[in-house]
Parts: C-alpha cells; structure tokens; sequence
C-alpha cells in the first residue's frame, strides 16, 4: 500500500483510480433549497459524518431540506467560504478534497470558524468604486 | 486552533511518549522514519518527546492502516475520501486508510498519479490529534481538516503551534521557526528561545 520512491516510477504502472470517494457530489452542482435530487441523501450523511447534521434515527430523504441547508452554512462557515445554503462550484470542490476522518463538529458544538464571535473570523472587507 | 470537547490532553506525568506500528503492516524503515519525522516536528514545539517501541501492546500511540471496517466505528472508505482518523487524548489510537496510494518516499508533487497522498503531511494533521488539538478554519494550518493529493504540507503553522503550546506550554529550546523538525543535537546546541505560549 505503499509507492515506492513515487518520482521513479513509470506511469504506465501506477494504479488506475476510476472514481474516488464523494466525486459524485459533484452532480449537485446548482442544486437548491425545495429541490429533490437522487443521492442528496449521501450528501446528508457526509454531513452527519463530519457532525453538521445532529444523529437523527430515520433515513435521510433525498429532499434539499431545511438541515441540509443549514448544514452547508456552517460547513461554509467553517471553511472560510461564502455561506450562502447553496452548493455553489466552490463549496463542491472543497467537499470532494480527501481529509481526515475525525469530524468537524462534536457534539453539536464547534470551535472552527462558525462556533466563534463573528467578530473573529469576518474577514471580509467592504470597497466602494469611486 | 480548537480543542476536543472537554481538551483532554495527556497528563502532566505522561511528557515522554511511545509509539508503535501494527505489526501486521510490516513497515520498512523509510516508512517509519516518516513518522518519526512528524512526531518531531510536534516535538520541536512542545516539552513532550516521542520515542518508538516495539511493543506494540504496551505503547502509548498505536499506529495502523486498516480498510475498510476495522472495528472502531469508522470505516474507511477506500482511495481517496478520508485518509485517516485519529482519536483525542489518552487513547493513542492512530488508523490510517490502507487503501490509499501513500507516499512515503520521493517527491509527492511531482507524481503523476493523482490520488497520491502525502504520508508525512498525514501525519503531521493526526498527531496534532492524538495529542488534543481538533481541526482548523487557518487554511495554512496542519489541523486544517482536508488536504489535496500530490500535495506535501508538514510544516506546523502560528496557529498550530500557538494551540499545541496552550496544551502543554513550549519547547525551551523553540526559536519560533517550525519549518524544520530539530533534531536532539539541534536541540542542545541551539541558543533557545522564548517560550511562545
């Protein structure tokens, strides 16, 4: 499960990855609050993983919902994007990065960007055209 | 930087630690000395010094790679996705994702392989865990929690070692520059330095 020394070997040799995890939240592209898309509900449950939505006890629906959007928000939040509710390009393409494992969110509570005073993490500066 | 909930920590008699790898793994030495080369990194900065075992039993942090389920609750999810996990204080339960193209040795940013993933920069993230740091909003940051493939990312930023050094204080020895893992002979000739927390 190792390469060894990477920059030796031809890429004739490395393996073939056909599609890595979570690629296909790519498809959600533009998708919205009130929408209904197959596979929302894995999206729904890599929120849950990484603690965004509570531990519910019934199946995720494929319904843009209320807990999903609020779940992107702070994911957004916490990511140092825009925090719209939307699945915008910018938020797709942070969520499909490889990452670690341990969730973001631990018992409801968190401690990155959106459990913080607003004043802390706003970063954002105002300009005026002139 | 953030804590766990609660921000266990290892306790104050507990500075000198041990780790062990899974002896079903079979490392080679190139592959352990990337860990080794992650704990100090996290040492450089800290009072705590990390040394290895070969008592895999008996040693306070256990590391393995693992797939898929592997009996903690957190599955592994094959090539890409999530690399590895790591739990808070005092567990020492270290698992990385086995089915990951790893790269333990050579230059990672030039592979042409896109799913290659960096095994020190790994590293370095879930140290910062097993020793109570969670995850980060800093971008530039370790305990940032996702990382590109073909990408290389060891060096602890401000926030990293401004959350470590809450934790535990600093390295006497620390003179502010976390870019290089010291050695022990560093160590002793440096001139030292300010304690940073």
């Amino acid at each position: 499960f190792f390469l060894p020394n990477i920059s030796s070997i031809p890429p004739s040799l490395l393996p073939n990855v056909s599609s890595p995890a979570w690629n296909a939240f790519r498809n959600f592209s533009g998708c919205h609050a009130g929408e209904r898309r197959d596979g929302l509900a894995n999206l729904k449950k890599y929120f849950r993983y990484f603690g965004y939505i509570p531990e519910t006890p019934s199946n995720f629906t494929d319904d843009f919902d209320d807990a999903l959007a609020s779940a992107i928000k702070t994911y957004q939040h916490n990511f140092n994007l825009e925090p719209t509710g939307q699945l915008d390009d910018a938020t797709l393409t942070q969520l499909v990065r490889p990452r670690c494992g341990n969730p973001d969110i631990v018992n409801g509570s968190t401690a990155m960007n959106s459990g913080k005073a607003e004043s802390l993490s706003a970063t954002h500066f105002h300009a005026v055209g002139h | 930087y953030t804590f766990f909930p609660g921000t266990p920590r290892w306790p104050d008699g507990k500075s000198d630690l041990t780790y062990a790898f899974l002896p079903a793994n079979q490392l080679s030495d190139d592959e352990k000395a990337v860990f080794s080369r992650a704990f100090q990194r996290w040492a450089a900065v800290t009072p705590l010094t990390f040394t290895a075992t070969d008592s895999y039993t008996a040693a306070d942090i256990k590391i393995g790679f693992f797939s898929g389920d592997h009996g903690d609750g957190e599955a592994f999810d094959g090539v890409l996705g999530t690399l590895a996990h790591a739990f808070s204080p005092p567990s020492g339960r270290f698992h990385l994702d086995r089915d990951e193209n790893w790269v333990a040795t050579g230059d990672v940013t030039t592979s042409s392989l896109s799913s290659a993933v960096d095994l020190e920069s790994v590293a370095v993230h879930e140290i910062g865990h097993l020793l109570g740091l969670g995850h980060s909003s800093v971008e530039e940051s370790i305990m940032y929690p996702t990382i590109t493939s073909r990408t290389k990312k060891v060096d602890l930023a401000t926030d990293d070692v401004q959350g470590i050094q809450v934790l535990y204080g600093g390295n006497p020895n620390y003179n502010g520059s976390s870019s290089t893992p010291s050695t022990s002979q560093e160590r002793e000739t440096s001139d030292g330095g300010e304690p940073r927390a």
